[in-house]
């Protein structure tokens, strides 16, 4: 473990948890993608496959735990919850993500560590995560202003990607093997679609005005 | 490597 990892995931928490709050505290969820939460609960459940076969540490048994936990809450909440289904922008959340999924388990099947259920299905929550957010953007896109909340989700998922990257090239120089070139190319793709909505986030802030995104 | 990912990343 070192210190860019746990700094990523702690952004990644940080984020989950904004997310949650959002809901909890506005009891809205309007400016969220539902479909993004689905892809990112299937990122989950498809990468923690080993939750019950290989113990790694506590810590990380029970960070997989929460990150399934909360991501299903939110799907949960987003859709069934009486009030908070009501401000879903079900109009203006049209991404068509089943195409996301499909193309990801086809490179999946070609492009893999080995040619096993749980590394294919590792792969393909490894390329799943990096095009997940794109529902999230369009939406952004398309509602046009950004209430701080969902800005500030979007930006530590994005911190969280980008600490990961540097724990990559951390890892590179410090140990001999270095076998992960299917989540480094990944993760630098994602922090990349990151990139536009870092560029106006840095705008607004800079600004001090409210984050518009082109539509 | 032949034992597949890195197991203890997130």
């Amino acid at each position: 473990m070192n210190i860019f990892r746990f700094a990523g995931d702690m952004f990644h928490l940080i984020s989950i948890l904004v997310l949650l709050l959002k809901i909890y505290a506005t009891k809205s969820c309007s400016g969220i993608s539902l479909k993004t939460q689905e892809l990112y609960a299937l990122v989950f459940v498809t990468r923690y496959l080993d939750l019950f076969t290989d113990f790694i540490s506590v810590y990380n048994t029970v960070m997989k735990l929460v990150f399934i936990g909360s991501t299903a809450a939110i799907v949960w909440c987003m859709q069934w919850h009486p009030v908070v289904k009501r401000s879903y922008d079900r109009e203006l959340d049209t991404f068509r993500h089943y195409f996301l999924v499909g193309a990801c388990f086809v490179l999946a099947l070609f492009l893999h560590e080995n040619f096993t259920f749980q590394e294919i299905f590792w792969a393909f929550s490894i390329y799943l995560e990096a095009v997940a957010i794109l529902p999230q953007l369009v939406l952004l896109q398309r509602s046009g202003n950004v209430d701080n909340l969902t800005g500030q989700y979007v930006f530590f998922l994005g911190a969280y990607r980008a600490f990961y990257i540097l724990n990559w090239i951390y890892r590179y120089f410090m140990e001999q093997r270095f076998s992960r070139w299917i989540s480094c190319i990944s993760g630098l793709v994602q922090t990349a679609l990151y990139a536009d909505f870092f560029y106006y986030y840095f705008l607004s802030w800079k600004n001090n005005a409210k984050l518009h995104l082109p539509a | 490597d032949n034992d597949g990912h890195e197991k203890d990343e997130l």
